[in-house]
Formats: C-alpha cells, sequence, structure tokens
C-alpha cells in the first residue's frame, strides 16, 4: 500500500478536493482506496453524507490505546462510501482535543503508522487528508507517509505561507530516518488574473522540478460535486476540474513526480 | 474598546480577509484599531511583512505568564504598520504547540480578556482574528469579544460546517455568564453560479437576521492587496470588495446588526 498525504497550515487551499478527486480516478483504475480524514472539523466525512459531531466510529479512536490496551483496531471504524473501491476512516470533531488531552505524551506521533500497518493489505492507496495546523495529526501523517502532496494557492501570500510549510518539512523530514519524496500542486489557478501568472512564475522558479508542472484551474463543478458527496471523475469527469486531476495522478504514478 | 471575533474552524473563508478590510474602513473614519493575529499560521502578520517563524514580540508572549510572573504586557509587543491608527500584535509560529504545552492547566481561557483589558484605553476597536481550529486561541477569543462575524462561503460542505460550528458556539455562550451576539457573513460569492445562490437562498431560510443582509462578492483586487499588504480600502477604495466590507461596516455601527 502506498501513502500518500495532503497537507498545508494554510486554510481553504484546496486540500480536501485534491485527496476527494485523486482517490475519484484512482478507483477509476480498479484500485482499492482508502481515504482518511484528519480533520477535525472533517470536510471530507461530511463530503461522503457523515456528521463528524455524532461519529462514534473515527480517527479520534486510533488515538485512544496505550501501552497496555491497544485502543481500536483501524479495521472496525471502516466506512463504505458507497463508491465501488472507495473506504473511508472518518473524522470526529473529539479530534480537536487531541493535541490538549496528549499533551508532551511520548510516542503518540505513531498511531496512524501503526494504522496503516494494519491495513496495509486491504488496499492499493491510502490518502491522508490534513487539517490547517501543524498538531499531533499532521506529525502523525507526515511519519506514515511515503509521499506528501501540497496544495498552494497561486498567490502572493500563499507562497509566503509555502515558504513557512517548507521550513517545517525540513526539521521534520530530519528528525525522521526514511524519509518522504514531495510534490508542490498549484491549485485554483484563475489563468484571467495577472497575480495568478506572476504567482505561477515565482513558484517555478522557487521550486522547480518540486512543483507539478501543470495546475489545477478554477472550476465551480467542485462545488458541485461536494453537495451529492461525488469526485468529480464520477459526476462531471470531461470537466476541467477532472481532467487536470487525472493528469496530475498520471505525472504522480509515471512521470517526474513518480509517487 | 469593542472587540470583535472573527472565526470559522473551516479553512479559506476569508476570516483574515474580513479582519484586515473592516479595520481598513475603521480607520478612515479615524478610529484607533487594534488587529490581534491569532493563527499559528499567521496570514495577517504575513499580510503586513512580518514573518512569524522569527517573530519574537507575539502573542505567544502573552499566554508564558504564571501565577507568580504575569507574561508580557501586551503594550509590549504592539507593532506599528505603519498605517495611521492600526496597529498590531503579530502571531509567531510557536502559537501551534499552545494547545500540547497548556494541555489541561486551568486558567488560560482568560489570557485574551486580561490582554484586551490592558489596551483597552489605547484603542476603539479590536479585532481578533482566529485560527481554523477549536482549540485554546479559539476559546480566548470567544471569551473576550463582544461581537462574533462568522464568515462562510455560500457553497453546500460550508453550510453544513457552518451548522457544526454553531453548535459548538452554544456550548461556548452558555458556559459565558456574559454572553456575545454575531453575525453570519456571507463570502466569496459569485453571482453566476447557481450553486452559490441556492446556498444563500438556504442561509437565508436557515439563520434569518442573524445572517447580514447582503454579501461580499467575489474580488481578485483581494490578492493583489495582499500582495501590497494594504487593505482594499486604502488600496483601491471604490473596487466592488472594498465596498461590500464597507456596507458590512455600516450596519455592524448602525444598523440591525449593530456590534
Ligand atoms: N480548483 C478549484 N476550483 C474551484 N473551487 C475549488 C477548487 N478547489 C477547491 N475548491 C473549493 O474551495 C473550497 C476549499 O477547498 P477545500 O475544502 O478542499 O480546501 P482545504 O484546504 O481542504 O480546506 P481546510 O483548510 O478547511 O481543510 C471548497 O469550497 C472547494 O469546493
Ligand atoms: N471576496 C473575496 N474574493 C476573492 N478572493 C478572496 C475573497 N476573500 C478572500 N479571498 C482570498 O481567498 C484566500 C483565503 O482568504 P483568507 O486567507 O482571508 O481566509 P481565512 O479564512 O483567513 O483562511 P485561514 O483558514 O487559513 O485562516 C486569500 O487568498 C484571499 O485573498
Ligand atoms: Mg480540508
Ligand atoms: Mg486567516
Amino acid at each position: 500500500m502506498k501513502i500518500w498525504a495532503i497537507a498545508n497550515q494554510k486554510g481553504g487551499v484546496g486540500k480536501t478536493t485534491t485527496a476527494v478527486n485523486l482517490a475519484g480516478h484512482l478507483v477509476k483504475q480498479g484500485l482499492r482506496v482508502l481515504l482518511v480524514d484528519m480533520d477535525p472539523h472533517g470536510s471530507m466525512s461530511a463530503y461522503f453524507g457523515l456528521d463528524p459531531d455524532s461519529q462514534e466510529k473515527s480517527v479520534y479512536q486510533l488515538f485512544q490505546g496505550n501501552g497496555t490496551n491497544p485502543g481500536t483496531a483501524a479495521t472496525e471504524i471502516l466506512y463504505d462510501t458507497g463508491i465501488d473501491g472507495l473506504q473511508l476512516l472518518p473524522s470526529s470533531t473529539a479530534l480537536a482535543t487531541l493535541d490538549r488531552q496528549l499533551g508532551t505524551q511520548e510516542g503518540k506521533g505513531l498511531v496512524m503508522v501503526n494504522a496503516m500497518t494494519q491495513l496495509e493489505q486491504e488496499f492499493d492507496y491510502a490518502l491522508l487528508d490534513c487539517p490547517p495546523l501543524l498538531g499531533i495529526l499532521m506529525v502523525n501523517a507526515l511519519a506514515a507517509c511515503g509521499h506528501l502532496l501540497l496544495p498552494v494557492q497561486t498567490e502572493f501570500l500563499a507562497i509566503k505561507g509555502l515558504e513557512r510549510m517548507m521550513r517545517t518539512l525540513k526539521m521534520i523530514r530530519r528528525a525522521r530516518r526514511n524519509t518522504f519524496e514531495y510534490t508542490i500542486v498549484p491549485t485554483m489557478f484563475d489563468r484571467r488574473t495577472r497575480a495568478a501568472l506572476d504567482s505561477l512564475r515565482t513558484l517555478r522558479e522557487q521550486y522547480g522540478s518540486e512543483l507539478w508542472e501543470s495546475v489545477i484551474p478554477i472550476d465551480t463543478k467542485f462545488r458541485e460535486a461536494s453537495k451529492q458527496g461525488l469526485p468529480l471523475s464520477i459526476m462531471a469527469p470531461s470537466s476541467r476540474g477532472s481532467k487536470a486531476y487525472e493528469a496530475l495522478l498520471t505525472s504522480l504514478l509515471t512521470g517526474r513526480d513518480k509517487a
């Protein structure tokens, strides 16, 4: 099983949209895919019709084990999305209390590594959707992943935010023995505005081959898809947005960004 | 001094943009305004040219006091934005560690209340920009504010997220003796898409007078303004975005949503 994390401390850049739509294209190729919602706000779980406020079986249970009691097994919290080949480990709003609860307790950085090991025979890909904060959940996702995807909006402040994120990543990668590769993905690209074109050029200059060679364009169909609870690859496969994520997936599976 | 908090657990809905642009219009009326960046990712501080990774004087210092040692005084961390009448209490990435550090320590819920009391003679308005997470920082902002602004994107999942946010707010308002009023502000409204029109109608049906009667439209000038480090009221006062925030401010100061 390959494990991809999707993270950025900046809010609203398209993390959940990226995870759901890449998963949508992976299952179209007949692959078995696990989506993991690690955001206490639970937009991905809401996307599939769940309510994170009342979700009894969630990623939160995975963190409740301790030395003697192993905690809930990941297989017990799997939720079937109804889409062939696509399962979900849902979020719960209780995840927002983890940082306070776990405080400086050791050893909570490997909960997701253990959970993914339990499921590695069941799936071909696992996509971990992170909350917009550097806390215990993102640290767990970065410890478990083999490849990191960084959605970034093509605008000035987002590029400044990415610089900060990269500094944090260097620290985390150094602390891990086996490290992960990463791909920066420009999202919500509006080719009509000068600011977007300038920002894309700046990103290309600064990050070179770490940046995916294309972009995800603005497409209002993403919002409609979230209402239907379907990835765009199923709801509108010939839309601009769907084709862009298909191209991203191809480049992650075969090309320069091989993940 | 009136204290307004701007919060929503969903990322990227326009919290920072709302805080900066309301402040921009307040100072145009000759009022003295304090912006407070409580987001560890520090987009507001970056907007004014600061780097949250290397910010020695920040909101983080306010939380370092304990029983015997009062911590840094808020007046010592004030930063002058260079815009007449507008000062900033900057963010630091160290804020991301607060939840883990403070864990279940009592009494850390009133740090912002105390800091605002120290500054209440210096300013007419204080605008607290929250991170996209229900943690110690948002709890502090909600304890200190007299009025809460909730930016919400006009789309399906954002409305579901607002329902969860409102449930959380009911809990927090019940725990506080003196409560706060709130106004829901539709942001990034794109009148060309059907999904936005439908969502706005749903919001109006669900929230009635708790929803501001107008909307903040999509305006690409917001992105340009963030590059210049200026509110739109200064950079492009006759733009759609600037006029919309001016109308919101008028309704908060005088009309139905009086804050
Ligand atoms: N390429 C795109 N074109 C248009 N809208 C988009 C695009 N990508 C995402 N969106 C919309 O932007 C909003 C934010 O996207 P999303 O929720 O995926 O971001 P996020 O980074 O996961 O946010 P959070 O920080 O809250 O987790 C959603 O309403 C989504 O439908
Ligand atoms: N009305 C608008 N029209 C167009 N772009 C907008 C509008 N409001 C905000 N934006 C842009 O959308 C992005 C997100 O806005 P902003 O950073 O203010 O959201 P936020 O809720 O503060 O995000 P976070 O959850 O990370 O704190 C920014 O690039 C901003 O310039
Ligand atoms: Mg998300
Ligand atoms: Mg913000």
